[in-house]
């Protein structure tokens, strides 16, 4: 589904130069589950925003469908988000002026004119993640981890290709992560979409069918997880 | 140092009303190391902004060194707080147009007319917390979990008498988490700082001497830490 070759984000400050991540290679496939472990600082927040179109490489090459988003302009990129992935952000990025199902209701709308299945209904996905009365509440009327949750509700709302994930358990506790954690598994089972989530929760990274280590920007290592 | 009796913080909206907190008796000691344990949405932030003065109760008294804070005006309540508090807010707000460093040394700078040791330099204390080679990035150039420990830099600078963190390890691995959780327990143990830190991280609840279990708004256990 996603492909990066010798893919390189440099920041650059004045005169300092930030290698943030230098990807050699890279596939995921689609309906694969990845989990991205690495410490503070790493690059893996550079490499979601990499697969998923948030951001553009310094160099290198990459593909979502065979067809090659890295020189795509900021408009290209996001009519292809839109169409393409559900994001969950490491600090949400909810709509301040728009309650919860207004927020998971507006990503289904962008989306539907593909056709809505009818499990694609706001107060369902809300549900599913231990919101149901919260549903009419403004961000700032929510908790860290059900502001948390409600960015998970609206990545999965458009029934997306692919599912990425920026530390989607971070604020919740070990219970409600776990409703998160099925959430997740689901949409990757049930609709075949391809999940790739950075977490710091081995829970998370175990239930993954591959595992990447990253450190100081590059891929040290993977874990392939045996299936029971 | 701190004392609660029968707070209460109930959120209106509209006609319908959210019991956030009811805390009957709460005393925090001198010097003492708090941990706050529960689910998501069940009350810990609002907790932490009564005790902190962030917020003030619906009803209740709180007393912070005998003198009762629960009626103060926001304006007493934001000279109260930099008097007294150092505060990790869940999502850190730190100051956009200040780097690393001058985030930090703006909070050194409001303190220190009581005057400053010379171990609250700015740059020593992101060292601390393994943000060495950060100082000069402004935050949207930082990692998440690298701005999240600006935010705990910041809190220790000013050298409060209460220093509370609201998940302060949230974004982090294993590993700097660790450095996070030595810098606090090294504030409580030199300085004498009491500290209460809301986690999900069971290894910051296992150095607490104290741990509060809350459950729906209210403190449903409390756990008493032997020392080895
Ligand atoms: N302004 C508000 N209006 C209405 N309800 C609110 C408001 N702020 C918070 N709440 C509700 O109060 C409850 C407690 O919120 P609080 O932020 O203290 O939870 P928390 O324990 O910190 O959760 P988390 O672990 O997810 O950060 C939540 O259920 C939340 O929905
Ligand atoms: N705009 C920028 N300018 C300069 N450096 C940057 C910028 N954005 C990120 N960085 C640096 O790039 C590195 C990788 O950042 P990234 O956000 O990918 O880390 P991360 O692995 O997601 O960390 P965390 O777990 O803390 O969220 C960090 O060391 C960070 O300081
Ligand atoms: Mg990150
Ligand atoms: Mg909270």
């Amino acid at each position: 589904l996603v492909v990066l070759r010798d893919v390189r984000k440099v920041y650059r400050m004045g005169d300092v130069e930030v290698q943030a991540l230098h990807v050699r290679e890279l596939t995921i496939r689609r309906g694969e589950f990845v989990a991205v472990l690495g410490p503070s600082g790493s690059g893996k927040t550079t490499l979601l925003n990499l697969v998923g179109g948030i951001d553009a490489p310094t160099s290198g090459q990459i593909l979502f469908d065979g067809e090659d988003i890295s020189g795509f302009s900021d408009r290209q990129l996001t009519l292809f988000r839109r169409e393409n992935v559900g994001f969950v952000f490491q600090f949400f990025n909810l709509i301040p002026t728009l309650t919860a199902e207004e927020n998971v209701r507006f990503a289904v709308d962008l989306a539907s004119r593909d056709g809505v299945p009818p499990d694609r209904d706001p107060k369902a996905l809300l549900a599913k993640v231990g919101l149901a009365d919260r549903v009419s509440h403004f961000p700032k009327q929510l908790s860290g981890g059900e502001q948390q949750r409600v960015a998970v509700a609206r990545a999965l709302a458009k029934n997306p290709k692919l599912i990425l994930g920026d530390e989607p358990t971070g604020n919740l506790d070990f219970r409600t992560g776990k409703l998160v954690l099925s959430a997740l598994r689901d949409v990757n089972r049930d609709e075949g979409a391809a999940v790739v989530l950075v977490t710091h929760n081995m829970p998370l990274a175990a239930i993954a069918d591959r595992v990447l280590h990253i450190r100081d920007g590059e891929i040290a290592s993977v874990e392939i997880n045996e299936r029971p």
